[in-house]
């Protein structure tokens, strides 16, 4: 494992880590979007199915377990916690998630390495991964004042991605049998661009030692 | 059992 790849699992990690800081101390999840959220459930319980047939590493099966933990008991806290799903912005966080997850299907049944059933799922996956922070970008739109957590939150998010492209090109040149298909280079990428906007008002905002806000 | 490249990364 590289340095790149590991930074990139970290920042992973600490965003999670930040936003379930808010969630059990703060008891609040405002700003944050439940879509988004369920998406990435459905991402990890997807791409996971091989959890307990193959394994790779201790450190893989420790953070997969993890992810898939962490991110349905955030879809919980938003959806059931007394006081927690009090503050979820449910007027402003209005897209509509089967919008994304209908076409992502469909283009994981049309371009995937082999057609069985987990690898269709794997793919898919990784497509909606790849789109699914957009009802979080299109909520912190409507948001004003948006608080420090959860900018954070989606800084080290957008910070994962950005290392993850590290490690890919990193691998590129030194592993010899890893050869990324060009469809997971695009959906990676694409995810990544996502951010560019939000990065732009979010180190703005920190350079000015401002509040984050961003443009309708 | 072998595991794809892409698929020793989470």
């Amino acid at each position: 494992m590289n340095i790149f790849r590991l930074a990139g699992d970290m920042t992973h990690l600490m965003s999670i880590v930040v936003l379930l800081l808010k969630m059990h101390t703060i008891k609040s999840c405002a700003g944050i979007s439940l879509k988004t959220q369920e998406l990435y459930a459905l991402v990890f319980i997807t791409r996971y199915l091989d959890i307990f047939t193959d394994f790779v590493s201790l450190y893989n099966t420790v953070m997969k377990i993890f992810f898939l933990g962490t991110s349905i008991s955030i879809v919980w806290y938003m959806r059931y916690h007394k006081v927690v799903k009090q503050s979820y912005d449910k007027d402003h966080d209005t897209f509509r998630h089967y919008f994304l997850i209908l076409p992502c299907f469909l283009l994981a049944l049309i371009i995937n390495d082999e057609f069985t059933f987990r690898e269709v799922l794997w793919t898919f996956s990784l497509y909606l991964e790849a789109v699914a922070i957009i009802p979080q970008l299109v909520l912190l739109q409507r948001t004003k004042n948006i608080d420090n957590l959860t900018g954070n939150y989606v800084f080290f998010l957008g910070a994962y991605r950005g290392l993850y492209i590290l490690n890919w090109i990193y691998r590129y040149f030194t592993d010899s049998h890893y050869r990324r298909k060009g469809i997971t280079w695009t959906s990676g990428i694409v995810q990544t661009l996502l951010y560019a906007d939000f990065f732009y008002y979010y180190i703005r905002s920190w350079r000015r030692n401002e509040r984050l806000n961003l443009p309708a | 059992t072998k595991v794809a490249a892409a698929k020793d990364e989470l």
